[in-house]
């Protein structure tokens, strides 16, 4: 497990007076295996110890100058977990946090949440709308999944659970849903309008198309990404592909209450840049919160 | 020039990359490796073809669990699945897919809607038992999951129907209560058919990394699940960490799900998953 291989590697330094880099190495090596076991993908798995070396390589020097005839303020092993700390935390941080960006005055802020199917759209939209409402906001919620069986019940009932209205228009298209949506968000004097959209797979250049069309008629400044936290080394490709496509403005991670170490997130934000904004943390409506980088990296880190 | 250990070298990498990036994990994929550098070592494989044929061969053994006929543990009607797994996995469209299989071999299926927590749940697999023409025992407002169960498989019993299918709520394996639920909701199958549950199929959706293990540990502890379901291999993401899951737990791998349509639906192709992990 990750909490072993970083206990292995702890281990390997407690005790060691003089730092070096073959102590390192040896130590990188029983956290390489844990992060892929918590499925960091490959290739940043790799950057990650490369970081973490160089930034243990420049302490050992400054370890070395400072011990010069008194105590070491810090051991090798608390160096380490220091290391990898601070490296997973910058790398999933970010400057503006869950702040969504809002449209220009007098018009609605429209949130876009997309992803591969049964990530949690539906309920993070829901809980996202509850959110924003306990902030003041007046809100939208828009059943835009035409496809799925009841899914536009399904956010129906979440909507009435969170006291949002739902808006919905069986007999059109995704697209016109939305603009239709939008139209009524603005004579309703709306803060903010949440487009719920099918799943699918990023692969599937048709229904792809159906959202950059959502995206050229509704110019909305928020797409979200919906990505369960147990997903695999395939996040960095889904990532990607919906970042090509759309412009992702976030990610929000779901089923973080699950056991599931979340590795994959680290990829998907270190490769693309797009801010981790917020973690769903159950299945009731009021489990949804601001993502937070230092929870996330002691959860990787165990 | 290359001599024979840099080849043998490069080539293992390539194999370790294209293993770990098809979520087969690190413990698994060890395993493979450690076994293809062995016998490199003893030029027991003449090149790299040998070396992929061995991997692929290795593979195949992981997969081939010993497992009688799916759903022969029914003696006589009706046979009783139970569908399983956390959330979003695709439990309630893979009951409709394996309800429209079974309809189309001309048996009489009965769908027991358990999920009673989740929004438009039961809905769901109501629009789903009208597509592919199955009836969907629900219950009344606010039974347990159990209860539904109950009901369905002793309405099963009593009104001769083939097969009952139960969809249940999706949980994740570390909620405690919840895996007690889903006991007391197989065992209900039992008090209303002897024997029953004949199937309890884990759904794992195929763009889940290593905490599949965590998943078929717990479930499979909980409820002594009896098959997997593969789901949503359509997509990019291969489904490695099944290979982990087989190899440890040896549960076989019974359907793959292959889209969103009531036909989308195999049989789980050794061969055929092996080549398309490998490719
Ligand atoms: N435990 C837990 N369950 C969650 C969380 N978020 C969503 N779920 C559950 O995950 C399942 C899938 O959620 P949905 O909201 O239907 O997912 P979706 O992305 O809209 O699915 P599609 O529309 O089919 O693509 C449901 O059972 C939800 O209750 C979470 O943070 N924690
Ligand atoms: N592409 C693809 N999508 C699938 C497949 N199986 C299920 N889905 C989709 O995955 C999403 C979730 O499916 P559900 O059947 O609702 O999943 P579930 O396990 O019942 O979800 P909960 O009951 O909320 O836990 C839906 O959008 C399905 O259409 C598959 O094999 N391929
Ligand atoms: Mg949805
Ligand atoms: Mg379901």
């Amino acid at each position: 497990t990750l909490t072993e291989g970083f206990r292995k590697a702890r281990q390997k330094l407690t005790g060691v007076a003089e730092l070096t880099e073959a102590d390192i190495e040896a130590a990188l090596r029983d956290v390489r295996l844990s992060l892929l076991e918590a499925d960091v993908e490959l290739n940043v798995t790799r950057r990650f110890l490369g970081r973490v070396k160089e930034k243990m390589l420049g302490q050992v020097v400054k370890l070395r100058a400072e011990s010069q005839g008194k105590k070491a303020t810090i051991t090798p092993d608390q160096l380490f977990v220091k290391a990898c700390q601070e490296e997973l935390v910058a790398m999933m941080s970010s400057p503006d946090g869950a702040q969504l960006t809002e449209a220009p005055k007098g018009t609605p802020t429209i949130v876009m949440m997309v992803g591969l199917q049964g990530q949690g759209k539906t309920t993070t939209s829901a809980k996202l709308a509850k959110l924003l409402t306990e902030e003041g906001k007046k809100v939208l919620l828009v059943a835009a999944d035409l496809q799925r069986p009841a899914a536009v019940e399904q956010l129906t009932v979440l909507g009435q659970k969170v006291n949002v209205p739902v808006f919905s228009a069986p007999n059109s298209t995704p697209v016109e849903v939305c603009r239709r949506a939008l139209a009524l968000a603005k004579v309703q004097k709306k803060d903010v309008v949440i487009f719920d959209t099918a799943g699918r797979l990023a692969i599937d250049t048709v229904l792809m198309d159906e959202l950059r069309a959502i995206k050229s008629e509704t110019k909305p400044q928020n797409i979200l990404l919906v990505v369960n936290a147990a997903i695999g080394q395939n996040a960095l490709a889904t990532a990607t592909a919906f970042h090509d496509t759309l412009g992702l403005t976030g990610i929000a991670l779901t089923m973080l209450d699950g056991d599931a170490r979340g590795g994959a997130a680290l990829a998907i934000r270190e490769v693309t840049g797009i801010p981790i904004r917020y973690a769903g943390v159950g299945e009731s409506l009021d489990k949804l919160e601001a993502f937070r980088p230092d929870g996330m990296a002691s959860r990787i880190l165990g | 020039f290359s001599g024979k250990k840099e080849i043998d070298a490069a080539l293992l990498e390539d194999i370790e990359e294209t293993l770990l990036t098809g979520d087969v994990g690190a413990a698994t994929t060890k395993r493979l490796v450690d076994a293809l550098r062995d016998r490199l070592d003893r030029n027991d494989l003449a090149d790299s073809e040998r070396v992929w044929e061995a991997l692929r061969e290795d593979s195949r053994r992981i997969l081939s669990v010993d497992s009688p006929g799916f759903g022969s543990a029914a003696k006589q009607s009706p046979l009783v699945i139970l569908m399983v797994g956390v959330n979003g996995a695709g439990k309630t469209t893979t009951t409709a897919k394996l309800a429209g299989r079974y309809k189309q071999a001309g048996q009489k299926v009965l769908l027991a809607a358990a999920d009673t927590f989740r929004a438009a749940a039961v809905q769901q697999l109501e629009m789903w038992g009208q597509r592919v023409g199955v009836t969907v025992h629900k219950a009344k407002d606010g039974a347990k999951p159990s209860a539904v169960v109950y009901e369905a498989v002793a309405r099963g019993v009593a009104e001769g129907f083939d097969v009952v299918i139960a969809d249940t709520a999706g949980r994740l394996q570390n909620k405690a209560p919840l895996m007690e639920e889903l006991r007391k909701t197989r065992d209900a199958a039992g008090k209303a058919c002897p024997g029953a549950p004949h199937e309890v199929l884990l759904v794992l959706d195929a763009v889940t990394g290593q905490n599949a293990l965590s998943q078929a540990k717990e479930f499979r502890e909980a409820l002594d699940v009896t098959g997997v379901v593969l789901t949503k291999l359509d997509g990019t993401a291969k489904g490695g960490v099944i290979l982990a899951v087989v190899d440890e737990f040896k549960l076989p791998v019974r359907f793959i799900g292959v889209g969103e349509k009531a036909d989308d639906l195999r049989d789980f192709d050794t061969a055929e998953f092996i080549e398309a992990l490998f490719s």
